[in-house]
């Protein structure tokens, strides 16, 4: 699975996802991906959230939008709010699960608790880092 | 101008690295620089968040070394069934397709699904067909195959057969 979370100078986010499931799926299973609310979601003033893991799960806890919920009815922090739902929400389910986030005021984070997952973003400035396990590359600045 | 962030993920489990070549790591870890760098522009360029996470998405899919596009993961039948949604944060506008076979990049017909504004998702084959109509890029569904998912679902079948499923690694399963 892939996906992109973005803020442009406007205030818009905006949250993309795409994804070819898993090996050996059954035939006409549906993931999270393509369910609003659950991969994908974006809201502008809370936040755009793109997901990766088992999606079964992320379908019955809602993952993204309950990111979304818990910093606009609880006002946690992006950080807290997608680590909470990652390392607590998901923790009893034993599953391998992971996302990038970005707030309206161009936050990011990335929690996941697999061993690793691929990932990369853009600091203001436009130092650019990639990244898998803990071992993270400075790529470049970008114009 | 306020400021602009942007951030991807290409997937997560052991196969995060561990079970990439070396060769396949640095390949990977260029590709998401581009997919980022394909973003990036779009900002910059004073775009909109919607477009840059399209174009970051897109260089993702037509990388063999992901799970989305070209490189996607097969299912039980051998086939390639491919998701995608986006959204926009500023209306709550979205868009997804399922269960497509034949979208070369499925991000775009998510796209087109929103900007439709006539379904939220729309699956199968009329997903197919709503991106031919929409003139977006069809392919043979043999695009997305490659070798390393075909070993994947090889060894999958063979941990079934052994009764070892569980014990499949994450690039196995996800490549």
């Amino acid at each position: 699975t892939v996906g992109a979370v973005a803020l442009d100078s406007a205030g818009t986010l905006a949250a993309a996802t795409s994804t070819g499931g898993y090996t050996n799926k059954p035939a006409g299973r549906i993931g999270d991906s393509p369910i609003i609310g659950a991969g994908t979601y974006a809201r502008n003033g809370v936040c755009a959230v793109s997901g990766t893991g088992k999606g079964e799960y992320f379908i019955r806890h809602a993952v993204a939008h309950e990111i979304a919920s818990r910093m606009a009815y609880l006002g946690e922090s992006l950080e807290d709010a997608a680590s909470k739902v990652i390392h607590q929400d998901l923790k009893p389910h034993d599953i391998g699960a992971g996302l990038v986030a970005v707030g309206a005021d161009g936050a990011i984070t990335a929690p996941y608790n697999t061993d690793g997952m691929f990932r990369g973003w853009v600091l203001p400035g436009g130092r650019m880092f990639v990244a898998s396990h803990a071992e993270v590359f400075d790529l470049a600045t970008l114009p | 101008m306020n400021p602009t962030a942007l951030a991807i993920h290409g997937g997560c489990g052991v196969m995060a690295r561990l079970d990439l070549a070396e060769d396949e790591w640095i390949a990977a870890r260029a590709d998401l620089g581009r997919s980022l760098e394909a973003g990036w522009a779009v900002l910059t360029a004073g775009g909109s968040a919607l477009d840059a996470v399209e174009a970051a998405v897109v260089v993702m899919e037509d990388s063999p070394h992901f799970n989305a596009g070209h490189g996607a993961a097969l299912n039980t039948d051998g086939e390639h069934e491919l998701d995608a949604a986006i959204m926009n944060g500023a209306d709550l506008a979205a868009g997804s397709v399922t269960l497509a076979r034949r979208i070369r990049n499925p991000i775009r017909a998510a796209r087109a699904v929103m900007e439709a504004q006539e379904a939220v998702m729309l699956g199968g084959p009329a997903a197919d067909a709503f991106a031919a109509g929409a003139g977006l890029d069809i392919v043979e569904p043999s695009y997305f195959t490659t070798e390393r998912r075909v070993a994947a679902l090889s060894a999958m079948k063979r941990h079934q057969a052994a009764g070892t499923a569980a014990k499949a690694s994450e690039a196995e399963k996800h490549g």
